[in-house]
């Protein structure tokens, strides 16, 4: 999935480093020092719909022919996450306790039209 | 009607390089909130000491292979007297902030102890607390032997966090003198100097959001 440059109209991901130290929040949030919060924006028009960003495969190639091919454009198609990675955190608690949670999904790898 | 860049997926507006900034930064907390499964930010009452933390950290680091999935909670006994108190007979108090809802299928108290002597002695683990209404009831939980000092992992049955609805864990910790060992028991001590302070390792298995319903193939 291409990284959106300035004024990128087509789907792309958008990146994002946010320092807990930004948010205040260093204090309780042990490690990491901060995360990508990436999400994804940018059109996707017909002849785009369905490509799945780097999930592609031979499978939604050829579905993407057909689509492109085809008279009728299927319904509007949306710029979307389509792989995610999990975040491991450490962090403290109400009573100081220290916890180490992985939270799935949490970071946006790739964008792909749906 | 200002004019402008407007956003290539919705149509309005973009926004000035401070408001997106200032929105990424709302969104990073609600995310991280919500993905802690926390209504807010914890205000911590009490953090223990950094040199206390490293050394519990580096512990568990030799320790195990990192697995996802999983939460690991670390909880420090609340202070314990002088720096090397008699490991018997001592009263460990664990705080966890909120009961765990899931059971816990590794449990490990770590102690480090000095003994003066030489010797085996056993240290018998009580769970200590209000029972059936009699405060100061007392169920023991495990037993172990102590073969070499500095730290040791004891290992506690999954049933010791039943009934923890308040958050409050306390362990008694009672000697037993190996056969024809008689002393050395007495001199098994609890060696918190140094930020050797005893800790609780409990480790459960991450909810998966959506509940338990199976992941579809």
């Amino acid at each position: 999935t291409p990284t959106c440059e300035p004024g990128s109209l087509l789907c792309c991901k958008r990146n994002h480093y946010v320092d807990f130290q930004e948010l205040g929040w260093q204090d309780w949030i042990l490690q990491p020092e901060g995360y990508q919060l990436n999400y994804c924006s940018g059109q996707c028009p017909p002849h785009l719909a369905g490509s799945p960003g780097i999930t592609a495969s031979f499978h939604s190639a050829v579905f993407n022919l057909l689509k492109a091919n085809s008279p009728w454009p299927s319904g509007p198609s949306c710029c979307v996450p389509t792989a995610r990675r999990p975040l491991s955190i450490l962090y403290l608690d109400q009573s100081g306790n220290v916890v180490k949670t992985d939270v799935p999904d949490m970071v946006v790898e790739a964008c792909g039209c749906s | 009607q200002r004019s402008g860049p407007r956003c290539p997926s919705c149509g309005l507006l973009t926004l000035g390089p401070q408001e997106e900034r200032a929105l990424v930064l709302e969104l990073a907390k609600q995310q991280i909130l919500e993905g802690l499964q926390l209504t807010s930010r914890p205000s911590v009452s009490h953090a223990p000491h950094p040199a206390v933390l490293a050394r519990a950290l580096r512990r568990l680091q030799s320790k195990k292979v990192a697995q996802m999935n999983q939460v690991e909670t670390i909880s420090f006994a609340a202070e314990t007297g002088s720096s090397s108190t008699p490991a018997c007979g001592s009263i460990l108090n664990f705080h966890l902030s909120t009961p765990l809802h899931l059971p816990a299928y590794h449990i490990r108290l770590w102690l480090h102890l000095h003994p003066a002597l030489a010797g085996t002695p056993s240290i018998q683990i009580f769970q200590w607390g209000l029972e059936r209404g009699v405060q100061g009831s007392q169920t023991l939980l495990a037993e172990h032997r102590m073969t070499t000092p500095g730290w040791n992992a004891l290992t506690l049955p999954a049933h010791t966090l039943e009934g923890t609805g308040s958050g409050v864990l306390k362990f008694k910790l009672v000697c037993r003198p190996h056969v024809g060992n008689t002393t050395a028991a007495r001199h098994l001590l609890l060696d918190t100097a140094g930020h050797h302070q005893p800790f609780l390792v409990i480790r459960t298995q991450a909810r998966t959001p959506g509940g338990d319903r199976a992941k579809r193939r």
